[in-house]
């Protein structure tokens, strides 16, 4: 492909080819956590949930590289779906940015009787991300 | 295994399906078993408003009832203790509970039995209704909440020893309806040290809880001795006006799916080294590819 864009673009070469291939590999806007912080009384949703007051879920956004290796901690079938996407079938979608790993949250609520409730519920913040 | 290791269609939406919706296409390893069917019935509002069924306005559901102002603080106080500022439970080995409920008594009546020589307070009926409580959360402990109204003046220097009978009432049966079964406990504290007293009544409770009872009635009688009871009158008067009703305190093990289980981040930290400072080292226990996976890609983050 590299080839290929090449010759057709006959045009004067990059001053740096380095960086020039380096846009094939290494996307622009990579994969990556990004951080992203909300108050429950924004969803007004402070009447019942006492504490946190705030909630940082975080997302995962951007470009995955085609050839993911041990960079994202992908697994292999990641870079067989890129193959199969861009060799045999468009309509197979490309591996997306999304978390990998999580840390819980602990929310204190007040039930609709008055009773008061502490509760630790799991995978509620992503901390790190990978393309699958 | 988590459902969202799992092939899934492209219409259901991870662990909030409800099997009532696509019985037969759902795949058999997603089918929520009856335990759960309940749970999910009961998920948290926070997940609830997420499901594709549950799109409810919080807004005009029924008005919640608010909680004693005492009861809020005590629980404003374990959420720091138990969680960082930004929410995130603290590591701690010494619990295993994920949950706690606090309960107000529904209904109670003071019979104050003023006897000099013992100090009595007064004896209180209490009715606590447990329905939040659901069928995956399991106790682990039981705590009877009271608490002292700082604003009476008390002496700091006084020691006081309490004694606490608890009699349930076991209107289910109809062979003996009034049976009653009671606990003792002796109670040594110093008024100028404590704005809360814990009771433990777990053995007394854990029978009754776990047969799914959804209201537990008790008689509290909570007796202090105060010094000497012939020169403490004005004191026995203080403490009389100080002590409140108590609340009920569950301390309970969630097993649902979307609670944090503490044991397993345990588990799975004890598995993988935080990081090897020899590359040489064999790294034990990586039975499982997660494992493996963790560990090669923070081999290759460092390169």
């Amino acid at each position: 492909r590299r080839e290929e864009s090449l010759r057709e673009a006959p045009a004067a070469p990059p001053h740096n080819l380095s960086d020039y291939f380096k846009q094939f590999l290494f996307p622009q806007n990579e994969c990556e956590l990004h951080n992203f912080r909300l108050s429950f009384s924004q969803l007004k949703w402070d009447k019942w949930i006492i504490a946190p007051h705030r909630y940082s879920p975080q997302y995962c956004k951007g470009d995955c590289p085609r050839v993911v290796g041990h960079r994202y901690g992908s697994p292999v079938h990641t870079m067989v779906q890129n193959i199969i996407y861009e060799k045999l079938d468009a309509s197979v979608p490309k591996p997306s940015c999304v978390p990998a790993e999580y840390s819980p949250l602990s929310v204190l609520t007040i039930e609709p009787d008055g009773s008061i409730v502490y509760k630790e519920y799991e995978d509620m913040i992503a901390t790190k991300c990978t393309c699958r | 295994p988590h459902s969202r290791d799992r092939a899934v269609s492209d219409k259901t939406s991870g662990f909030l399906v409800a099997p009532e919706d696509n019985p037969h296409r759902l795949n058999p390893l997603l089918r929520l078993p009856k335990g759960v069917r309940r749970g999910y019935a009961l998920l948290p509002p926070l997940l609830k408003v997420l499901s594709d069924q549950g799109r409810q306005n919080w807004e005009s559901e029924t008005p919640r009832l608010q909680p004693d102002s005492r009861a809020l603080r005590y629980m404003k106080r374990l959420y720091k203790m138990s969680a960082t500022k930004e929410g995130i439970p603290k590591a701690s080995k010494s619990h295993l509970y994920n949950t706690v409920r606090l309960f107000t008594p529904c209904s109670e009546c003071k019979h104050r039995h003023r006897e000099l020589m013992k100090g009595d307070l007064h004896s209180v009926d209490l009715l606590f209704n447990l329905d939040r409580v659901t069928a995956l959360e399991h106790l682990l402990k039981s705590v009877l909440l009271y608490s002292f109204d700082t604003s009476v003046p008390v002496s700091s220097a006084t020691t006081c020893v309490c004694h606490l009978s608890i009699k349930e009432y076991d209107f289910s049966s109809q062979v003996c309806p009034s049976a009653s079964h009671s606990i003792a406990f002796s109670l040594h504290f110093e008024f100028r040290k404590r704005r809360w007293v814990e009771v433990d009544v777990t053995s007394f409770l854990q029978p009754l809880i776990a047969t799914n009872r959804r209201n537990i009635h008790m008689a509290v009688n909570f007796t202090c001795l105060v010094g000497d009871p012939q020169l403490n009158t004005e004191q026995e008067s203080s403490l009389n006006v100080a002590l409140v009703p108590p609340s009920l305190l569950l301390y309970l093990n969630d097993t649902s799916e979307q609670a944090y289980h503490r044991w397993n981040s345990l588990r799975h930290r004890r598995k993988i080294p935080v990081w090897p400072r020899q590359r040489d080292t064999p790294l034990a226990d990586l039975t499982d590819d997660q494992g493996k996976e963790n560990t090669q890609s923070k081999r290759a983050s460092r390169r």
